[in-house]
C-alpha cells in the first residue's frame, strides 16, 4: 500500500490483487469491474483458471517452483488413502479437514555436530513461508514429517530425541530479540517398509498460524539411536542424517466451493429427496453459528 | 389431452405398442450424459497432480410438458411451461439443469513449490432436473 508498483498479497486468498490505480498496467484480468474482482480473488486456484477466458491466461502463468520427490510421493499417498479412483472424496466421517498443505522448508542452514557418544546430532534450521493458507483456511492439525532414507534393517526399533525450538522475531521491543519456544520429545518407532514419521506439532504451531503467521522459522535437533531402549548397552547411534522435514497442514476450508461432508451428511439426512439448496448456511462443526437452537425448531414445528 | 386427440392419426397405427412407446419413453428427454476429460488434454497435468482423469457429466435433452413427478421438479417449472405455450413464447421452456453434484478431490502444486490436497463443492453433476 506504500509504494504505487507494489502489489499486496490478498489475506483472504493469497492471489495477488493490486491495488487500485495499478490494476490497468497489470493482468488484463485485473481490469475487470471491482465487484467481479472481489468475487475473482476469492477464488482458490483452481476454479480461477476454470473461471479464466482460456488456457493462455493459465500458460502465461509464472512457472511453478518444482516440489520435492519425496513430498510428491507422500501427497500423492495421501490422495490414494482420502479418494477414490474418480476423484470423489471417500465418505470418511473421522476427519473434518477439506485441505491438506505441504510446505518444504524454503531454507535451511545446517549445523552439524557429530558427538560419537550420543549418535549423530543433527540440527537443521528451517524456514516455512505459509503465505498460500488463506484466511479461510482454519488449522485442524500440523505436523512434521520426516522420511528416513537409510538402508537400516526393516522392524529395526529407533529412538529419537528431539529437541524443537521456534524463532519469533519480536518487532516491538527496540532491541528486537529473538525470542525462541521450545520443546523437547523422544520419540520411538519401529522402521518397516514405510519410512515416514510424523510428528504432531498442532499445539506448538497453533499460536502462530492462528495469528496468520505467514513465515516459521524452527530449527529441529535430532538425535537417534538404534536397538532396545532399555538395554542402553546394545544401543548404538545411527550414522543417519534424516532429510529435512516437510510441515503438513491439516485445514478446514470454510469458503462456499470447497467441500464440506457435514453439510452433506447433515442435508442428507434432513431432506433425502429435494436437491441441496444453495443458499443454506455452512455449518462450521467447530464453532456454533448457523446452528439452530432446539427449541427454536420445536417450537416452529409446533406452530 | 384434447389436442394430442386431434393430433391422433385418424386410422389407427399398424403397430399400437410402438405408437404408445413414444409417450412412455419419449426420445432425448432431460437426461444426465457421460463426459470424460483428462487434465493433460487442457495441459493442465503439470500443476494438477491427481485425478488424472475427471468427469464432469452434463444434463441434455427436452423437458417434458408434464414434469412433476418425474424430476422433482417444483410446480413452477409446469406454470412456466404454460406461459410459454399459452402466453408468451419469450418465455423461455423450462430448462434440463443439473439438480445434485458430487465433489471431487484435487491435488495440485502451487506456484510457490508447496502442494496442496483439495476438496471442492459441486464438481460432478450426478442428477438432473428440469427448472
Amino acid at each position: 500500500p506504500h509504494s504505487r508498483a507494489r502489489v499486496v498479497p490478498d489475506k483472504t486468498s493469497g492471489l495477488v490483487v493490486a491495488p487500485e490505480d495499478t490494476a490497468s498496467e497489470l493482468h488484463p484480468l485485473l481490469q475487470l469491474p471491482k465487484s467481479l474482482r472481489r468475487g475473482y480473488a476469492l477464488l482458490p486456484p483452481l476454479l480461477k483458471v476454470l473461471s479464466d477466458r482460456g488456457p493462455r491466461n493459465w500458460e502465461s502463468e509464472a512457472p511453478r517452483l518444482q516440489p520435492d520427490s519425496r513430498a510428491l510421493r507422500y501427497m500423492k499417498r495421501l490422495y490414494k488413502m482420502f479418494a477414490t479412483k474418480e476423484g470423489v472424496p471417500k465418505a470418511n466421517k473421522s476427519h473434518l479437514y477439506n485441505t491438506v498443505r505441504l510446505f518444504t522448508p524454503c531454507s535451511e542452514c545446517k549445523h552439524r555436530h557429530r558427538d560419537l557418544m550420543k549418535g549423530d546430532f543433527h540440527s537443521v534450521d528451517l524456514l516455512f513461508n505459509l503465505d498460500r493458507v488463506t484466511a479461510l483456511e482454519h488449522l485442524l492439525k500440523s505436523v512434521l514429517l520426516y522420511s528416513f532414507d537409510t538402508s537400516l534393517p526393516i522392524s529395526s526399533s529407533i529412538t529419537c530425541m528431539c529437541h524443537l525450538s521456534v524463532k519469533e522475531h519480536d518487532f516491538s521491543s527496540q532491541v528486537c530479540p529473538s525470542i525462541s519456544r521450545s520443546i523437547a520429545f523422544s520419540l520411538h518407532f519401529e522402521v518397516r517398509k514405510r519410512k515416514w514419521v510424523k510428528i504432531d506439532v498442532t499445539s506448538f504451531l497453533q499460536p502462530l498460524i492462528a495469528t496468520n503467521r505467514r513465515n516459521i522459522h524452527m530449527a529441529v535437533n535430532f538425535t537417534c539411536l538404534m536397538g532396545d531402549p532399555q538395554n542402553t548397552k546394545l544401543e548404538y547411534p545411527i550414522n543417519m542424517a534424516p532429510v529435512p522435514p516437510s510441515l503438513l497442514l491439516y485445514l478446514n476450508d470454510t469458503s462456499e466451493q470447497a467441500y464440506h461432508r457435514w453439510n452433506s451428511l447433515r442435508h442428507i439426512r434432513k431432506n433425502p429427496v429435494r436437491p441441496r439448496q444453495r443458499n443454506s448456511p455452512r455449518v462450521d462443526p467447530l464453532g456454533d453459528k448457523g446452528k439452530e437452537n432446539p427449541q427454536g425448531k420445536r417450537a416452529s414445528r409446533r406452530r | 389431452r384434447d389436442e394430442s386427440l386431434k393430433e391422433a392419426p385418424a386410422i389407427p397405427p399398424s403397430n399400437l405398442s410402438d405408437y404408445f412407446k413414444q409417450f412412455l419413453f419419449p426420445q432425448n428427454e432431460c437426461e444426465l450424459h457421460n463426459f470424460r476429460l483428462s487434465f493433460s488434454q487442457l495441459k493442465w497435468d503439470k500443476w494438477i497432480i491427481a485425478p488424472h482423469r475427471y468427469s464432469p457429466q452434463y444434463c441434455k435433452g427436452d423437458c417434458p410438458r408434464v414434469v412433476g413427478h418425474r424430476y422433482g421438479s417444483p410446480v413452477h417449472t409446469m406454470v412456466q411451461n404454460i406461459i410459454y405455450e399459452k402466453l408468451d413464447s419469450s418465455v423461455p421452456k423450462p430448462s434440463c439443469v443439473p439438480a445434485e453434484y458430487n465433489p471431487l478431490s484435487v491435488l495440485t502444486i502451487e506456484p510457490d513449490g508447496s502442494i496442496v490436497y483439495k476438496e471442492y463443492e459441486d464438481m460432478i453433476a450426478t442428477k438432473c432436473t428440469c427448472r
